[in-house]
């Protein structure tokens, strides 16, 4: 099954 | 102080209904370069740029970078007292907790003012960076919305496949499975209505519906829809804000466990 990825896994928090 | 003019106020008009289902509150960001915001969904699965640049407005004033925390779901309503061929101006004096939305009829003989509280949001924001996408794809925006709301009656995914023969949107789930593909086209006597792929090497991604349906609320602001996609990164759904800027989405993708 695919689980959903977060969008703070791709990119970094300035 | 702040004060930015639009007379083509629907443009703002239709910038928050392509937010409010996704956002409830975001910082507006003024500069003198104009007008952004940032800001992640409750769930951290997609990412909303907005970016307003000041020469679309038709006067952009902003004496310090200014801030401005709201309640999306408030400055929405307010914006729905605009009507279609309003002015709308948007004004804050520095340091303020207050901002003042301005509604001017056409012929100037109706003048209506929104005064909204601010919030103090503190929200970090993502660096996001400059990608050379395996494939980018440019459809009609009413093309995308109905094939994103038909697929997702079979099933909670979409899996966007880009190959040189063209895109393919599948979705598979108790009732059936759904595939739908778009070749290139040829040609159009209407550029706006053109399906066109630009791919360096070809790529397939799955998708939650649920998030690409809520972007498809921008399709009232632009007849076309670019899709920018590389494997194993974030999906960029963008469209543009007439000649002034652009929505742009980011949504992960689902990745096999």
């Amino acid at each position: 099954t695919k689980s959903q990825r977060s969008i703070d896994t791709f990119f970094k928090r300035k | 102080m702040f004060e930015a003019r639009l007379v083509q106020g629907n443009l703002l008009k239709k910038v928050l209904e392509s937010l409010k289902d996704l956002l409830t509150e975001a910082s507006w960001d003024c500069a003198d370069t104009g007008i952004q915001l940032q800001a992640m969904d409750n769930s951290h699965v997609s990412l909303v740029s907005v970016q307003l640049r000041a020469d679309g407005f038709d006067k952009f004033r902003c004496d310090r970078q200014l801030s401005m925390g709201m309640n999306l779901t408030s400055m929405s309503k307010i914006l729905r007292c605009a009507a279609n061929d309003d002015i709308i101006t948007i004004k804050a004096q520095d340091q303020a907790d207050n901002v003042t939305f301005v509604f001017e009829s056409p012929n100037q003989e109706k003048v209506a003012d929104y005064e909204m509280k601010l919030m103090n949001l503190d929200q970090e924001h993502l660096g996001i960076p400059e990608t050379d996408y395996a494939a980018v794809i440019k459809l009609p925006a009413a093309e995308f919305q109905r094939i994103i709301k038909d697929l997702s009656q079979f099933g909670e995914s979409v899996v966007i496949s880009c190959t040189k023969e063209g895109v393919k949107f599948s979705a598979a789930g108790d009732i059936g499975v759904g595939n739908i593909k778009l070749a290139q086209t040829a040609s159009v006597d209407k550029e706006e209505e053109a399906v066109t792929i630009e791919m360096q090497e070809p790529v397939t991604l799955t998708f939650a519906c649920r998030y690409l349906n809520m972007f498809t609320k921008a399709t009232c602001l632009a007849p076309q829809v670019t899709l920018s996609m590389s494997p194993e990164v974030p999906l960029v759904v963008e469209y543009k804000i007439g000649d002034m800027g652009h929505v742009r989405y980011y949504l992960a993708p689902k990745i096999e466990d």
